[in-house]
């Protein structure tokens, strides 16, 4: 069959589309776009089928393999990888994203494996974080180290850290409270938290978890370049992908920062977490 | 910058006197890219751009003033129109009624913290104001305004967990007018567009107060699906305005101009920071300023 590179240049601009669309941001949909157009220069790209096929399989193999680490979490309840102490998670965040809730989600994963589960109440700001925190522990079977009166949040993460040691607890999972990467003071004060995690436990935080709303649009790259630098970040949550955002500008942080997607929030309840799985994710961007 | 970036487009022009449909292809395309780049959803880019070209090619040669200049005043000009061009603000019930306030939006977007501040500014301007607690799903919500109440002195309405969020709501207003309040606002639980049982919940609580003002909170960060998820809220209950939150980060907020675009309704506050003073009024030019930076 005989097909007009005009042809496939439609093609290409509506795929274009498509990938804005999801949020991709222009620069990085027109990165991936005008790789394909190389290929179809190139005469090894044939049809419209050809050149969708070629775009998803270059947005696939782009979050299947970031450069920054596998896209498993880490956890080896009672073996030598936390030094045989507890697993440490540091959960973190710009506000409203879904940390605290993701926290529950999680703390019912391990639960529901028999593993012994505390959350640490690192929000010491927010109005009712600490209610908040404790229905998920209730609701999750897992254990809560509460915040006392006009706790500062490294502290109540230190305690939390000894207590997790101490009545050996296979998973500590840290939440803190929202913050704007553009604020320096509440970066700091993320940056101590870390540091008090690693003086009480030699080697935690084990993963530092940043969680991005599914809904954000180009901001997460901000988001993700400011906290890397701050707390130094080993994961991404992406979550709110049960509404009807796709996520795409999460591409442009494992593109440029190589951080590795490992997990995604796909609702408001106990069970509504699910390991990042590659395909279902790219196969969601091209129906 | 934009300017910088319509610079770099111009340069591949020569001095031209007056703005064609030939000079204006490259400047057009690097506009496109930055409102994109600004999460301008796509589909507000698009109408937006044939205005600004439109409105470029019938402008008249002005002395002194280079073509991309003139372009640049343009996209500016318009952004200022299609944001509202002035501040407006809260509607004001006739005959002595209170104002009735419905807060809705996605999850995390800010409501609860934004209820807490809209109180807080309107009892600082002398009205008597109550906030009532509607969301009975997440965990320690109510808790969340109560507290948030207690820190700008103002009375929380709740009736627990267990009665349907539009019975809460009317009971609430029905109390508020008992006690003469001048203004009621009622939180609701973050919901999804395409949750249908939620969306019927907000109809059915918008039915039953009657609100004089139903607003829109947004999150600044918002990506491409601001339009469609103003378009769906406001066919289920009709929006009368809107707030954009987190506006303190570095997001650019072209949500912004999807919720004018699509909407019709006007913004008419702003989210600067998580303490309870910080609300501001809407100023459309700082707005456009902010989106083409
Ligand atoms: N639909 C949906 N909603 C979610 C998801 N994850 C969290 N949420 C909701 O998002 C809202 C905010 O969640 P939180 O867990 O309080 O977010 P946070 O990041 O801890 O917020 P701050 O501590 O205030 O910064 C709540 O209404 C959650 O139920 C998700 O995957 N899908
Ligand atoms: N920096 C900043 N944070 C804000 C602003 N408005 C709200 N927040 C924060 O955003 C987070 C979510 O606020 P909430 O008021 O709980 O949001 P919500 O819409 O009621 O959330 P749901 O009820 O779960 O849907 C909290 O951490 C707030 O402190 C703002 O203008 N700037
Ligand atoms: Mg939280
Ligand atoms: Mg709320």
């Amino acid at each position: 069959t005989y097909w007009r590179l005009e042809d496939a240049d439609a093609t290409l601009e509506d795929l274009e589309d498509a990938l804005i669309s999801s949020d991709f941001g222009p620069q990085t949909a027109f990165k991936i776009v005008d790789a394909v157009r190389e290929q179809v220069r190139s005469g090894a790209l044939r049809t419209p089928e050809d050149i969708k096929a070629a775009l998803r399989d270059s947005v696939l193999s782009l979050v299947a393999r970031p450069s920054g680490g596998s896209s498993e979490l880490a956890f080896a309840p009672g073996s030598d990888a936390a030094g045989g102490g507890p697993t440490v998670y540091l959960i973190v965040g710009v506000n409203g994203g879904g940390k605290t809730t993701t926290i529950g989600k999680l703390a019912h994963r391990f639960t529901s494996r028999g593993a012994r589960v505390l959350l640490a109440a690192g929000d010491t700001f927010r109005a009712a974080a600490g209610e908040q925190l404790r229905l998920w522990s209730q609701r999750s079977g897992a254990e809560v180290e509460a915040a006392s009166a006009g706790a500062r949040p490294d502290a109540v993460l230190f305690r939390a850290a000894q207590r997790a040691q101490r009545e050996a607890f296979d998973l500590l999972l840290c939440d803190s409270s929202g913050r704007l990467h553009t604020d320096p003071g509440l970066m700091a004060e993320l940056a101590k938290c870390r540091r008090s995690l690693a003086s009480a436990l030699p080697g935690a935080p084990h993963e530092v978890l940043l969680v991005l709303d599914g809904t954000t649009g180009v901001n997460m790259l901000a988001q993700a370049r400011e906290f890397g630098a701050s707390v130094g970040v080993t994961g991404l949550v992406l979550t709110k992908l049960d509404g009807t955002s796709r996520g795409g500008a999460v591409v442009s942080v494992i593109d440029q920062l190589g951080v590795p997607i490992k997990l995604v929030g796909v609702g408001e309840g106990l069970e509504d977490l699910q390991f990042f799985d590659p395909a279902a994710f790219v196969d969601a961007l091209f129906p | 910058t934009l300017s910088q970036s319509l610079n770099k487009a111009w340069g591949m022009v020569q001095k031209d006197a007056r703005l064609t449909p030939e000079n204006m292809k490259a400047p057009l395309r690097e506009i496109r890219r930055a409102l994109l780049e600004a999460d301008v959803p796509l589909m507000v880019v698009r109408p937006f751009i044939a205005r600004v070209e439109g409105r470029a090619l019938g402008a008249a040669v002005t002395k002194g003033v280079s073509p991309q200049q003139q372009l640049v005043k343009i996209v500016y000009d318009e952004l200022v129109i299609l944001m509202g061009g002035k501040q407006v603000s809260l509607n004001v019930p006739e005959g002595g009624e209170p104002q009735v306030i419905l807060m809705a939006g996605l999850q995390g977007t800010g409501k609860t913290t934004t209820a807490a501040k809209l109180a807080a500014f309107l009892k600082n301007k002398g009205g008597r104001v109550m906030l009532v607690a509607t969301d009975v799903y997440r965990p320690a919500a109510i808790e969340q305004l109560v507290v948030l109440g207690g820190q700008v002195g103002v009375p929380v309405f709740e009736r627990g967990l267990n009665v349907p969020p539009a019975d809460i709501a009317r009971e609430g207003v029905a109390l508020a007018k008992e006690e003469g309040m001048d203004t009621v606002i009622i939180d609701t639980a973050g919901r999804l567009q395409i949750d249908a049982t939620l969306m019927q919940e907000l109809q059915e609580i918008s039915s039953a107060v009657r609100p004089t003002d139903t607003l829109l909170v947004v999150d600044a960060m918002t990506g491409q699906e601001a339009a469609g998820l103003v378009k769906t809220f406001n066919t289920t209950v009709p929006l009368t305005g809107a707030i954009v939150t987190k506006l303190d980060g570095d997001a650019r907020g072209g949500a912004a101009l999807a919720v004018k675009e699509v909407s019709g309704c006007p913004i008419k506050f702003v989210g600067m920071g998580e303490k309870t003073d910080a609300l501001e009024l809407f100023y459309p030019d700082r707005m456009a300023s902010r989106i083409l930076a």
